[in-house]
């Protein structure tokens, strides 16, 4: 019911490819890190340091860049939690 | 039990293996030599925690950390509370993200990949989990991965393994008003400083079952918990009885490696047995031995987890008999609680002796109490068994001020009379400890004993004639003897 928080993680995933072009394409689009997870074929977390840790609006801007390189398959922005630790 | 700090040969070249004093103490940080989880000899004896998943309870796990990564366990994770199937640590509203992080690389961070330290079951897998108030929904998620609770159906009936910290409240608070880390089922985890002093952070409990290591006391920025951080960082600074507990849920993955059919309750019987009091020391509680010889400290439990022992036991070890409850007695009469002095009842039992149900072999003791008073937090609750075992059940806790809800029905539980025999009286004493003079009533008191009705070591094979093992057999056997031994001279003095 609250208002989502959106981070400045992003998932994407390559319709193929190894870590190598994931490194290239985030370059590309001014992300800071790169990292391979273990459980997804072809999909990675992609950080952007430029970008809030969080904030109520998506980054339009950043995700339909990533949406529309013909190697990316999906590009999710993920969203925080308002978790309450005991 | 002694063993030559040189003679350990583990060579690991993780570069803050040397950090985690936890794991081999060899005086680090000024702590004390060979004052640690002994794992080297688990280690040395192969079991590393191959085929054990540990479900990390928290706030996700960095899956991408490349410590962590080759051991997660995405197929047993699951967010419940927002359906998220790898919880990640994402944005918190206040940013304490990283526990569940920590806790994984304590666990099973692999070993000898030259990135932060090791876990201490570091061949094991970590699975991240969400909050306890959903457990019931886990339960029904992949039951043939998932260790369920209640624990009794986890696991295809041998019971969920569930490790809590037993809390960082200090002297203002008791982990006996916590309802998961003074339940039966968890096997409640305190923390000693690599000194073997305790933590300034620590709480007076009876429930704690044994400890582990953490932080607590000192400003060396090394005395702290050396273990992975989000975002592919490491730390050495994980700390409270929260960083002690993945310890010991790594020792207890070595020893399911050792014996997978291990239930819930031979976890918690192989703990009582291979604990050891090493060199934990605290001025206030001093170590006692109850009623059988088992050694205990009112803070550390039975002793720092020793996860050589632990793994060598649990090899050959044959599930304990089945476990009775029986209502010991109950006092259902309000009764006034003095403004000064204590309320003392006693209640006198025969275990439910004769019945079905009773109880001769203790595990743990619950004292359902409800009481109501002018400051709940200044009540002071003692109960000692009929072997003389004195437990404090409840101590002060300056910050509660309550005057209106009390303790309704509570079970405050003590572990302190492991393996007594529970006939005979048990002391309740009552009292308040505070700066004005309070009133209270007491409205109930029973006494629920749980335990098992044959002995539970008969059939352990002991290795060590200086174990408590050994110890406790010898006793088992002696009052076996003494039984049979009166059975018959009735038998003849009957028949005359």
């Amino acid at each position: 019911s609250d208002p989502a928080v959106y981070t400045n993680h992003f998932l994407v995933e390559f319709h193929h490819g190894g870590e190598a072009e994931a490194a290239q394409v985030a370059a590309a689009y001014g992300f800071h890190g790169v990292r391979k997870l273990p459980f997804v074929e072809d999909g990675y977390h992609f950080f952007h340091n430029g970008l809030a840790k969080g904030r109520r609006r998506r980054s339009l801007q950043h995700q339909l860049r990533l949406e529309k390189d013909p190697r990316v398959k999906k590009a999710v922005q993920q969203i925080g939690f308002g978790r309450k630790k005991r | 039990g002694y063993r030559d700090i040189n003679e350990i040969d583990i060579n690991m070249n993780d570069p803050l293996f040397t950090k985690q004093w936890y794991l081999i103490n060899t005086g680090q940080a000024d702590g004390t030599p060979g004052l640690d989880l002994n794992v080297a000899e688990a280690w040395e004896l192969g079991y590393t925690g191959k085929g054990v998943t540990i479900g990390i309870m928290d706030d996700g796990i960095d899956y991408l950390h490349p410590d962590l990564a080759s051991n997660y366990n995405a197929q047993a994770s699951y967010d419940f509370s927002s359906n998220d199937p790898y919880p990640y640590p994402r944005y918190t509203d206040d940013w304490f993200n990283s526990h569940g992080t920590r806790c994984a690389g304590e666990v099973s961070a692999a070993a000898n990949n030259n990135i932060c330290g090791v876990g201490v079951a570091y061949n094991s897998k970590v699975a991240g989990r969400t909050y306890i108030k959903i457990l019931c929904l886990i339960c029904l998620y992949r039951l043939n991965l998932t260790r369920c609770i209640p624990p009794f159906q986890g696991r295809g009936g041998k019971g969920s393994i569930y490790v809590w910290a037993s809390g960082d409240g200090g002297s203002y608070d008791d982990c006996n008003c916590d309802g998961y880390a003074s339940s039966m089922w968890t096997i409640s985890i305190n923390s000693a400083i690599n000194d073997g002093r305790t933590a300034l952070y620590d709480e007076s409990c009876s429930s704690t079952l044994a400890s582990t290591f953490s932080n607590g006391r000192k400003r060396n920025p090394e005395a702290g918990v050396a273990t992975t951080d989000l975002y592919g960082n490491c730390t050495l600074r994980h700390s409270g009885t929260s960083a002690a507990a993945p310890e010991a849920a790594g020792v207890f993955a070595l020893a399911l490696e050792a014996n997978a059919d291990l239930t819930w309750r031979d976890m918690q019987h192989l703990t009582v047995l291979t604990s050891k009091r090493n060199q934990l020391h605290d001025e206030v509680h001093q170590w006692r031995r109850n009623g059988v010889g088992l050694e205990f400290n009112h803070l550390f439990g039975y002793g720092v987890l020793d996860a050589g022992a632990m793994v060598t036991m649990a090899k050959d070890w044959k599930t304990v008999p089945e476990r009775f409850h029986c209502v010991g007695g109950s006092i259902q009469e309000a009764q006034k609680i003095p403004s000064t002095g204590k309320l003392v009842l006693t209640l006198t039992t025969d275990a439910c002796e004769g019945k079905e149900n009773f109880v001769r072999y203790l595990e743990h003791v619950q004292a359902v109490i409800t009481v109501n008073s002018t400051r709940r937090g200044d009540l002071n609750i003692n109960m000692t068994s009929p072997m003389g075992t004195k437990s404090i059940l409840l101590s002060r806790r300056p910050r509660d001020d309550d005057s209106k809800v009390g303790f309704d029905k509570w079970p405050f539980m003590t572990t302190h009379s492991w393996g007594e025999d529970p006939r005979g009286t048990w002391v309740l004493e009552v009292g308040f400890v505070g700066i004005l003079p309070q009133k209270g009533v007491l409205k109930e008191w029973t006494l629920m004993l749980h335990g098992t009705q044959s002995a539970p070591y008969i059939d352990q094979i002991v290795k060590d004639y200086q174990s408590k093992l050994a110890m406790s057999k010898k006793e088992e056997l002696e009052e076996e003897l003494d039984e049979a031994v009166e059975r018959s001279l009735k038998s003849i003095l009957s028949k005359n």
